[in-house]
């Protein structure tokens, strides 16, 4: 991402599948 | 411009891939380890394994749904290995390192082998 600024994010991105439903 | 860089995101799918293993959730090969079987997905599998990559980009053997390994392959080295596909830690035991760096030089997982010769080199007093 040459010339873009880049924010880091560091929470999770996704949701979290269960371990068992 | 900005971009956000989300810093998780590799091991939040990775985590989740590994939940969907334990439920065996879109799981579609059978791994065959001395009569011990093991479910995985075959986008990890060859994602992390040399061996792996050549059996699934094979045209003939990619639709096979079950995959027996060489006899001679630990079933305890192999899991290890396979835990460490989906969680990225590896569990070294002195006890299985020859076990485990055998099964990773036969997995075709070069980085693997690497990290047990230095594991051994560090552990010869």
């Amino acid at each position: 991402y040459e010339g873009v600024n880049t924010i880091k994010e560091m929470g999770r991105s996704i949701h979290e599948i269960p371990r068992q439903e | 411009d900005s971009c956000i860089q989300f810093t998780r995101h590799a091991s939040d799918v990775l985590l989740n891939l590994n939940r969907l293993r334990s439920r065996d959730i879109l799981t579609d090969v059978t791994i065959l380890v001395n009569r011990q079987q093991f479910r995985a997905h075959k986008t990890v599998l060859m994602a992390c394994s040399g061996l792996f990559y050549t059996i699934f980009t094979d045209s003939l053997k990619c639709n096979l749904n079950a995959i027996s390994l060489d006899p001679k392959v630990d079933p305890e080295g192999f899991t290890i290995l396979l835990e460490f596909m989906y969680t990225s830690r590896l569990t070294l035991k002195e006890s299985l390192i020859m076990a485990i760096m055998n099964t990773a030089i036969y997995l075709q997982m070069d980085h693997v082998v690497d990290t047990c010769h230095r594991f051994i080199k560090s552990s010869d007093p």
